[in-house]
């Protein structure tokens, strides 16, 4: 058991690394247990650092932060232990665009190798996309499917952040 | 995963057919459409260990209510099909359609029937865990991740934190 | 103590109600206490029904939903005993365009009699407000302030529902 | 309120006035900008119950770390300046100044000063609070919904929701 879970968390850490420096283009993250002799005498801490930034507490975070850092661990896991598909609720709705947009690209990169579901009210989610749904509700709480939207009629842009800079 | 079939399900009142095609599908729509009873369903036939993850109080919530001006349905029924060519999930069988079914039971106030089937024969809850045990997929796995939840892996304490990767190993 | 009690939720019932028909366009709300006769001996419930559905139990609610109801309970609020000012921080986080327009509307009328400080990253939201400020990070992780944000540089325009139908 | 002052407060690590207009402000920008920051330096000068809330464990989180590159300062210093002229607070002035200041102690290692000013004059924490209560200002007010907060009052128990309207009785 002891053997199991050290071999997880020392395949898991580099991808971690890797996956994080890149989903936010500089930043530094770690995985650490908190008592390496005994792993099950503590807990597992995430220690992550944007980019020009020193390491804080992790809670000391933004929002948007945050769900890099816990989408850079779920694609993590991804690399080392592949499930057949992912469903994401909102996961961008704390994100800015960029970021937003640098998720669903990630999420179009694994999804060569599994199916992903991303439910998202975020044009720059939905344009990464290879086919998108709309769920609409009609008469009597009835809730209606159409097949394929037209991005073009999904007029949502995002603020570029270079020009709020 | 090729579908998702929901019958009478939350605010899915009707019996729609959703093809789960490969690579990446995004879901959009209006607030209140009904997106994230999609995920819901699918966490109801993977069969979690409460029904509040899909936010409801009994099973018979999960039973369309007829809206405003319509009548109650009696029964939901969630199916997923998967894919099996490559017989991942250990049976013998290019498809496997997974079925839940809640039916109000009649004469008992919030009385339920709840039945699982395997590709239209009857089975046990026990029997989806050990078919999808390996595959990889359950409702618990890191592979879901429900509304409001993302940041859930940073919020967690570590204590918590270590027990997800003792799953995984 | 019970009299003053009594007296705030008869108080804010009506508003309550108004808000939430008014930001949801024709949905239904109200406050109870869970024991008439001896408020102390139980709490306060909210019940709520979007426009053409039943009443649920309040969980079963969407993440949308969820807010706008919240939302409505702060503007009732401030009906009934009004604070000098509001910060609000990504309350629209899970409105989709209409509704997040709906509560960044509610914001500016109710920016007639009170200070609203309205943190938010979607522009449908921006473009209601009197003054747009930027915050953004420059080197060494110091934080600066853009006082005039151009709207037009803020490219966000959102899904207009009526595509996605 | 006319005007927010921060001097190394979190990520504002220079001395930054702040106009606040009257009417509807909107504060955008990327993730990780400083955005929270600014209502978590409202809700420390207004003096929360704990530092849990503006994310920090010690006081002496909230000075600037100098980044990367630069040098951490040795304090931070916020103030919130409102327009009196209707003396709603009771306060003999046309304008109140409430700073906070919280500077780390030489030799003492997580050691602090936290000191509170009123108009520039020393003062005690209690001080503001009576000089906010009959402003209707607090830091636990319902007029404060920070980042991830909104669904609060749907998501909380009917008795912490009973509570919240006792405060306001
Ligand atoms: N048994 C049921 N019968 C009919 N409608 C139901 C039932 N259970 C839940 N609902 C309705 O489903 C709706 C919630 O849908 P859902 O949470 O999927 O919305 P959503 O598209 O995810 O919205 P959002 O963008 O706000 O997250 C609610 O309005 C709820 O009342
Ligand atoms: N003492 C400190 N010194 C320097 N930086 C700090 C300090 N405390 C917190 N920070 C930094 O402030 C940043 C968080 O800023 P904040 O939460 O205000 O961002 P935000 O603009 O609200 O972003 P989002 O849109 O993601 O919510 C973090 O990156 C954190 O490291
Ligand atoms: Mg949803
Ligand atoms: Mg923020």
């Amino acid at each position: 058991k002891k053997q199991g879970l050290l071999e997880v968390i020392h395949a898991l850490q580099p991808n971690f690394a890797t996956v994080y420096a890149e989903i936010s283009e500089g930043g530094e993250a770690s995985l650490e247990l908190e008592n390496g002799e005994d792993p099950f005498a503590g807990g597992l801490l995430i220690r992550a650092r944007p980019p020009e930034k020193r390491f804080h507490r992790l809670e000391a975070l933004s929002g948007g932060e945050k769900s890099l850092v816990s989408m850079a661990f779920i694609f993590a896991l991804q690399r080392h232990d592949p499930s057949p598909f992912y469903l994401l609720d909102e996961v961008d709705q704390n994100l800015d665009a960029v970021n937003a947009e640098r998720v669903a690209r990630m999420v179009r990169m694994n999804a060569a190798s599994a199916q992903f579901i991303q439910i998202s009210l975020r044009k720059v989610s939905l344009k990464e996309a290879d086919h998108i749904v709309g769920v609409t509700m009609g008469h009597n709480g009835l809730s209606k499917v159409i097949m394929q939207v037209n991005l073009d009629e999904v007029l949502e842009e995002e603020i570029p952040q270079a020009e709020t800079a | 995963m090729k579908e998702i079939e929901l019958e009478n399900f939350k605010s899915f009142g009707r019996r729609l057919r959703l093809p789960i095609l490969s690579g990446y599908t995004a879901i959009t729509g209006p607030n209140g459409g009904g997106k994230s009873n999609i995920s819901d369903a699918v966490i109801f036939v993977l069969g979690p260990k409460s029904s509040r993850v899909i936010r409801a109080g009994r099973l018979t919530d999960l039973i369309y209510d007829g809206g405003q001006g319509g009548k109650p349905a009696d029964y939901c029924r969630v199916s997923l099909v998967f894919d099996n060519e490559d017989r991942t999930i250990p049976l013998e069988a290019g498809e496997v359609r997974l079925t839940r079914y809640v039916g109000r039971s009649k004469g008992v106030k919030d009385g339920y029937n709840s039945y699982f089937y395997v590709n239209g024969r009857k089975a046990a809850l026990a029997d989806f865990d050990t078919l999808l045990a390996n595959a990889r997929i359950s409702a618990e796995g890191y592979n879901i991740v429900q509304q409001g939840d993302v940041q859930g892996i940073v919020d967690m304490t570590p204590l918590e934190r270590r027990r997800v990767l003792e799953d995984i190993a």
